[in-house]
């Protein structure tokens, strides 16, 4: 395996919003000629030395990535697909060395488990699951939970890793009669977990016995939200939704992201704040992260923007590099980094601040 | 927002939810 990665590249930098905020430590070149789709990181275990490591998704491969000395990094790993192209990397929390993926075309069909055998090292990779998946999530307690099937025989299953990664146990929550389209974890409940639906409604599980313990419909004007991160406080659940749907508004400008407070109890729910950008920059969410207090997006414009969801308000922009718009974008889990990557395998890490 | 609009609030919602939802 060759170093195929780096120099700290020059740009592309930090516009005027908030330059302190973002700064440039490294780039890594994806070599893979398809196109690159999805960024994360992760702990990878070798000869005894766990390691925050890069992984990277192209359309039929996924590399990974170890740190060297002054910001580069080295693949040491790659599985190749033929059939189905990625869709996106689903990281499992607490499982080190296996990191699952979703394989598809516009919907998941797939999902797999990388990791490298023990005995030779070599890559493998194993199907967890096929058919017609809308949603999956990592989950802490190396859980991982997803959505398959139409809406009369829809499942909600979770598959739980052993700590090598091996012998997964499965458990299935009551399914609710609507489609799910994305999956939280709740902060400060380790048993709960979120979902919203097609129809608006936000739905809460009881992971340890499976049962759907409410569904609670939140405000219409913002059609299939997705759900952050959600957190209990106090007898509420507060839960950062984005908005993919959103329609821009000259009132508001162009609201990314929505903290909403819902009481569980009653159901009744009221919008906190809105998370728009700042004057003069337009764009509609595309597809972003949030990280405790941190909430970064791609917008349609092709810039990156980053929100800090305690002062409610943009503190940094990354604009488009000319001809070549931002693509995905993700908290580092192992680090307080931003990962950027573009369709054509440029992945720039930031240190934010 | 005033906490009012939300009705009742109770710390233990989690357990009193799954003590009322089928199983």
């Amino acid at each position: 395996h060759s170093i195929e990665q780096t120099e700290i590249a020059d740009l592309p930098a930090c516009d005027s919003l908030n330059p302190g905020n973002l700064q440039l430590v490294s780039k890594l070149k994806n070599p893979s000629g398809s196109c690159s789709v999805d960024v994360s990181a992760m702990w990878w275990e070798r000869a005894g030395l766990k390691e925050p490591c890069i992984i990277t998704a192209c359309e039929y491969v996924v590399s990974l990535w170890k740190p060297l000395d002054t910001w580069q990094w080295k693949n040491i790993y790659t599985w190749h697909f033929t059939e189905v192209p990625v869709l996106q990397i689903v990281p499992v929390p607490d499982v080190c060395n296996l990191v699952c993926v979703a394989l598809g075309n516009l919907e998941i069909r797939e999902l797999r488990a990388l990791f490298c055998s023990p005995d030779d090292g070599s890559e493998k990779q194993v199907l967890l699951k096929s058919g017609n998946i809308k949603a999956v999530l990592g989950l802490t307690k190396r859980r991982l939970v997803n959505s398959s099937g139409t809406l009369c025989d829809q499942q909600v299953e979770i598959m739980t890793f052993a700590e090598d990664g091996g012998n997964k146990e499965k458990q299935f929550l009551m399914p609710p009669e609507e489609t799910v389209l994305t999956f939280a974890e709740v902060q400060g409940l380790q048993e709960a977990l979120l979902g919203t639906t097609v129809m608006n409604n936000i739905v809460i599980w009881n992971l340890k016995t499976g049962q759907l313990l409410k569904k609670m419909h939140i405000d219409d004007s913002y059609q299939a939200s997705v759900c952050h991160k959600a957190y209990s406080e106090m007898g509420l659940l507060f839960v950062i939704l984005s908005h993919p749907c959103a329609k821009e508004s000259e009132s508001l400008g162009s609201p990314v992201f929505q903290l909403i407070v819902i009481n569980p109890k009653t159901t009744l729910n009221v919008g906190v704040m809105l998370y728009c950008l700042p004057p003069g920059q337009a764009g509609r969410f595309l597809e972003g992260d949030v990280k405790d207090d941190r909430a970064a997006a791609v917008l349609t414009s092709g810039a990156v923007a980053i929100w800090d969801l305690l002062l409610g308000h943009c503190t940094a922009l990354l604009p488009p590099v000319p001809d070549q718009n931002w693509s995905f974008v993700k908290w580092s889990g192992t680090d307080s980094h931003l990962l950027a990557g573009q369709k054509d395998g440029n992945i720039f890490v930031y240190r934010y601040s | 927002c005033n906490k009012a609009d939300l009705g009742p609030i109770s710390l233990n919602w989690f357990e009193e939810l799954s003590s009322e939802a089928p199983p």
